[in-house]
């Protein structure tokens, strides 16, 4: 089938990846079995094939749910976060076609030039949702007590904070640690 | 605030309240979270004299149990002013909110997650009358122990075994080797006086595999081991110190016939076994935690690239133009792909978690009415969900703290502990590739079914639709 470079395309893309790797693992096992291989035996040869499979397919339900689900609620939100929402299940699908190129060069029809518009897509994304890139973790509405971050904090007082935190170590508590008296001093001086 | 961080805010094009209210699934559900945070904060049971990462491991352990009883008084008066069932347990536990108050893990969330759910979903109905309300009061603690020593996810090779006496009417659990200890189960070391246990059931001579039975390891009054049981902890890990995880032994301890969880199979009291409807019905409190353990994932990446992202924001790093300011991080790709697949994924694994949840729901009410079609499904999809998730979640979290840096090594960032949490679900309830390979046989199976012209489930049916292969 001809490949589609669009999100339902995709999706379509990572089932055929996981049907043809399902599909060649069956093949697999039954070319050693017909070798003389018991069926367990042929298992555990093609298990790394099989737990490829596996993830695969599990890959194609993630996509296809995210699409499927978030499509139900892009209707009932404003104009502003549906743009949002819809980018971000575009990003997270090209990505993970980007990151699956051997498999999909592999079972899909999928050329050259389709896998440069991937990447210009991602880029693209990825430029587009940068201005929301705050507003989006702002949205998960962690509370500062829960994060408990330094670096994350909502007021993003970084520096001072990890300040802090660094004074509240226990080796601060005091200007010299014995340590040094009891180790370091002599070691120093030759008499350790 | 920092300036950098309010310009980010200002120049925001969606209202964020609206995504905060379509992430928790409607106004009223963001009011009641916060209404649920701000009672358990308010305890100020987070706050800290000395840092708990400066503690030692047994002092850990002691300010885990203090914690969690404090937590445990806070949601009795939730219960108590709106009577709210296991939603304030999931919610102030299992979420959020319990990991940051037990950041490095609670003695008490397998008395939650897995005793109370066994209970609910193993035992008879007179059992559950016993024991869950006695439970649920916390007037006992338990846990779940299933993986020994020598044995993990292949439980059909566990050692334990239960036998029946009928002369007594009752069980003898016994560890014939050092590897049929118990080993991992949170809570089982110091902190639980009860735990299910799962035994391979022997009676009239015959072996019947495994079955869970309930066990009083302490006693009630002093917590001291009762005879027969040989329990400690397992020591120190990469993370979740402070989860007590211990190990179980057995030196023929003799428990009553009641105690075998008998919703689906039994032993009657001259000892014959009335066999349940499928072998898999044992298998439900693990496929619940799987189920359960993606929205974890989701929580614990949202905390990380929040982190991450915010941190981002503030830090400039190099000068690429010459006679201009360093640059937000923010605002170099690399950073921005590290980052962003992590808020997608956050959005991605939330609804495939609501979706598994509800389909984990559909699927056991059809199991309590006998219907057993859709079980071999959901047990293949909470398999790889589970895996996937919890990978995923550890790559993501580990990514934003590389995003951070060097400051994302400090345990002040949160980062390392979140790192710890997230990878330890990489292999407790099943490690990641024997779950995918568990998903891989019903793969195999539903490609034969279609082979054969069968009707497949409906996640599989694209097997049966979709032609692959490359073209010429």
């Amino acid at each position: 089938p001809p490949w589609e470079n669009t999100i339902e395309g995709i999706i379509k893309g990572f089932q055929r990846v996981a049907a043809g790797k399902i599909g060649l693992c069956v093949s697999n096992i039954e070319k050693r079995q017909n070798t003389g291989l018991s069926y367990e035996d042929a298992w555990n040869m093609t298990s790394v094939q099989l737990a490829s499979a596996s993830e695969a397919h599990c890959r194609a339900i993630l996509l296809y749910t995210y699409y499927t689900e978030t499509e139900k609620i892009v209707n009932t939100v404003s104009p502003a976060l549906r743009q949002v929402l819809l980018q971000l299940v575009d990003l997270y699908v090209v990505y993970w076609a980007l990151q699956r190129l051997g498999d999909l060069l592999r079972f899909t029809s999928i050329s050259e030039k389709d896998i440069d518009e991937l990447q210009r897509w991602y880029e693209d994304l990825l430029t587009k949702l940068r201005p929301n890139a705050v507003g989006l973790v702002d949205a998960f509405d962690i509370r500062d007590e829960i994060l408990r971050s330094a670096l994350g904090a909502y007021d993003g007082r970084v520096y001072e904070r990890l300040m802090e935190a660094a004074l509240r170590s226990p080796l601060n508590a005091e200007p010299v640690n014995s340590s040094f008296h009891k180790y370091l001093k002599p070691f120093m001086q030759g008499k350790l | 605030v920092n300036p950098d961080l309010q310009r980010e805010r200002d120049k925001c094009t969606f209202n964020v309240t609206e995504l905060i209210n379509l992430i928790d699934g409607g106004v009223q559900k963001t009011e009641e979270r916060k209404k649920q945070e701000d009672m358990v904060l308010s305890e100020g049971i987070h706050i800290e004299d000395v840092p708990s990462e400066y503690l030692s491991h047994k002092e850990k352990y002691e300010l885990a149990v203090k914690k969690a009883c404090l937590l445990f008084k806070v949601i009795r008066k939730m219960q108590e002013e709106d009577n709210a069932g296991m939603e304030n347990y999931r919610a102030v536990l299992g979420g959020k909110l319990g990991s940051a108050i037990l950041q490095d893990g609670s003695p008490l969330t397998l008395h939650y997650v897995m005793f109370i759910p066994t209970l609910m979903g193993q035992a008879s109905v007179e059992q559950q009358v016993h024991w869950i309300g006695r439970a649920f009061d916390l007037n006992i603690i338990g846990t779940y122990a299933q993986t020994e020593l020598g044995h993990g996810t292949f439980i059909r090779g566990l050692e334990t075994t239960a036998t029946y006496d009928p002369s007594t009417k009752e069980f003898v659990l016994h560890s014939p080797t050092l590897t049929a200890y118990k080993w991992w189960p949170g809570g089982l070391a110091h902190t639980a006086n009860y735990c299910i246990v799962m035994a391979q059931l022997y009676t009239k001579g015959q072996c019947h595999g495994i079955h869970p039975f309930i066990v009083q390891l302490r006693d009630e009054e002093t917590h001291m081991p009762l005879k027969g049981i040989k329990i400690g902890e397992i020591g120190v890990k990469l993370g979740m110190n402070g989860t007590n995880n211990g190990f179980l032994g057995f030196d023929h301890v003799r428990i009553p016939r009641e105690h075998m969880l008998m919703k689906n199979s039994k032993v009657l009291e001259d000892g014959t076994y009335v066999n349940s409807p499928s072998s898999k019905l044992a298998y439900g409190t693990m496929m619940f935690v799987r189920v359960v353990l993606v929205t974890d994932m989701c929580n614990y990446m949202a905390k990380a690239v929040t982190i991450a992202m915010r941190y981002s924001a503030v830090r400039r790093q190099s000068q690429p133009k010459p006679n201009e300011p360093e640059p937000q991080i923010l605002d170099y790709l690399t950073q921005q792909h590290k980052l962003l697949i992590g808020v997608a994924s956050v959005h991605a694994f939330r609804l495939n978690a609501d979706w598994l949840w509800n389909m984990y729901n559909n699927v056991t009410a059809e199991l309590d009415a006998g219907d057993l079609e859709r079980l071999p499904e959901l047990h293949a999809l909470s398999c790889c969900l589970k895996a996937v998730s919890t990978a995923d979640a550890a790559e993501c979290v580990e990514r934003c703290r590389l995003a951070c840096g060097g400051h994302g090594y400090m345990l002040a960032s949160n980062l390392p502990s979140t790192y710890g949490l997230t990878t330890a679900a990489c292999t407790y309830e099943g490690e990641n590739t024997v779950l995918l390979l568990q998903t891989a046989r019903y793969l195999v199976k539903a490609w034969q079914q279609a082979a054969g012209g069968n009707a497949l489930t409906p996640t599989v049916s694209y097997i049966a639709t979709v032609n692959s292969g490359r073209r010429l």
